[in-house]
């Protein structure tokens, strides 16, 4: 199961870290109608799971969080929205069928690295690029 | 997603979150997709496992360190180029640098070892063989490194200085010596014990132009007169050696291009 969100104290200078980027912290952030914005969540890949600890030495497996959340006018601040974003959510307010909202991606990902024994009992350490969101936002 | 005790990509379930029981070929498809995702073309197979074989060797243990210092850069997202093996006791840590740009460290550990000792003519020498075929195709060599350990010897060597020099075997004659091609030499007191580090990166330019999966080590030991030593009697350690301290190669990669993943 998804491991319990870290509830980090937010730092004492007045610059409060981007919301969007601390897990769990701001994780049932609602918009004023109550859908829930725009954020990322937990999502845990198990090489455990997957029986493949047998090759793997580490790790047993790696957070990979996703996004997801509405980008519905107005676009706060929280959700890193592009400027072409909160055009596309003015338009969808008037035209609902006829343009979509912008949707709720991964702005920032990063590398993870998996170590492992090859089948000629080489160990192989490789840096895959890309596994991790750091952050999400409106496109 | 998944089965057995847990969903292989667990999610926070929410009530009434149904989740779905993946069929027998879905949960192939899933972990080929994945492997993918890691760029293996399919699951290895490791002689052994590795929970069965607890890092002993020395490669494995060296990697371990490796992959902590990666992964705890990649945490802190400073991939600064500072020297990013802090702590290492065993071994001297390779360049930073080389580290945190590199996208693939493999150590090779598979070779055959050769000995030309005292009951053959002089020089003496060691020669160790690699298996390269493991090279990550679609990238190309920035380091090479090939460690050998050193115990302190016989004694009434210890307070000479010895030369110890790695030569690639560049070609090989059935009636004449060996092409060599000068690596890397390295000076240092004949009492000295730990790990040597020899750049063996000049090497690397033969193995992709010419994709030979065998590349041969040749290393020589004479003093400071020219006399060409034993390497066993010097204290380098080869395959025979305690398992934590076996010879083995580390080459660092760098992606030359971004990966294309193959159209399915």
């Amino acid at each position: 199961a998804a491991k319990a969100p870290r509830r980090r104290q937010p730092k004492k200078s007045n610059d409060l870290p981007h919301p969007n980027k601390l897990p769990g912290i701001f994780d049932d952030v609602h918009a004023a109608d109550g859908r829930q914005v725009c954020r990322r969540h937990e999502l845990y890949v198990s090489f455990q799971d997957l029986g493949w600890l047998d090759w793997v030495i580490a790790p047993q497996g790696y957070s990979a969080y996703y996004c997801e959340g509405e980008c519905a006018f107005p676009l706060d601040s929280c959700m890193n929205a592009t400027n072409h974003a909160i055009l596309q959510s003015l338009v969808h307010l008037m035209k609902p069928e006829a343009v979509p909202k912008a949707c709720c991606a991964p702005t920032k990902l990063s590398a993870t690295s998996v170590l492992y024994y090859d089948s000629n009992n080489n160990v192989i350490l490789k840096k895959h690029r890309n596994m991790v969101v750091k952050s999400c936002g409106c496109h | 997603w998944g089965s057995g005790s847990g969903s292989v990509l667990r999610r926070r379930l929410h009530a009434g979150f149904a989740q779905r029981r993946l069929s027998g070929g879905e949960r192939r498809d899933v972990q080929r997709e994945i492997l993918a995702v890691l760029g293996l073309p399919g699951r290895p197979r490791p002689r052994s496992s590795a929970a069965s074989r607890a890092p002993a060797a020395a490669a494995p243990l060296f990697m371990l360190d490796l992959y902590h210092a990666v992964a705890g850069e990649e945490e802190e997202e400073e991939a600064v180029s500072r020297p990013v093996l802090t702590g290492l006791s065993t071994q001297s840590p390779p360049p930073g640098s080389v580290v945190s740009r590199a996208d693939t460290v493999v150590s090779l550990v598979n070779m055959v070892e050769q000995d030309r000792d005292t009951s053959s003519p002089k020089p003496y020498w060691k020669e160790f063989r690699f298996d390269l075929a493991q090279v990550p195709a679609g990238e190309s060599v920035t380091a090479a490194e090939f460690r050998i350990y050193k115990a302190r010897g016989i004694a009434r060597h210890s307070n000479c200085t010895l030369h110890i020099s790695i030569y690639e075997i560049a070609a090989e004659h059935a009636n004449r010596e060996s092409d060599l091609f000068l690596l890397d030499t390295q000076q240092l007191r004949a009492g000295t014990e730990g790990w040597l580090v020899f750049d063996v990166t000049a090497a690397s330019s033969h193995w992709l132009v010419e994709r030979r999966y065998n590349l041969g080590l040749r290393l020589y030991v004479e003093t400071d007169s020219g006399l060409s030593m034993e390497p066993g009697s010097v204290g380098l350690l080869g395959r025979r050696g305690p398992r934590s301290k076996q010879p083995f190669m580390v080459t660092f990669f760098r992606a030359s291009s971004s990966p294309v993943r193959a159209t399915r």
